[in-house]
């Protein structure tokens, strides 16, 4: 419970303003919205499979704000090189959602 | 290859 969300503080107010243009309903976005965002990344369609699986931590098939920045978190260190988790790390998983 | 759940709920699959 102690332990700081990996996402930080600028790098959330980035992806909260991305959140936001994409026009959310109810504070969700659906995945028919996040996905040509993520497709943006260019990473390849597999990978970004397993990102909206990590995210949507309640598989309701849409991301809140914490999901959201999850999953962009996960596509900016992929972009970076770094592997995609196959399960999300304790870390990674928002201080909402324990 | 994915975890349980199936998923019709992700637009990747």
């Amino acid at each position: 419970v102690d332990i700081p969300w990996v996402v930080k503080p600028e790098e959330r107010m980035k992806f909260d303003s991305i959140f936001d243009s994409l026009c959310p309903v109810g504070g969700m976005l659906t995945g028919d919205k996040v996905k040509p965002v993520l497709l943006n990344s260019k990473l390849p369609v597999d990978i970004l499979g397993r990102v909206w699986e990590l995210s949507d931590l309640d598989r309701d098939g849409m991301l809140d704000k914490d999901e959201f920045s999850v999953a962009m978190y996960l596509v900016y260190r992929a972009l970076e090189g770094e592997p995609v988790p196959m399960s999300l790390p304790p870390p990674l998983v928002p201080p909402s959602k324990r | 290859q994915y975890p349980a759940g199936g998923s019709s709920t992700n637009p990747f699959l």
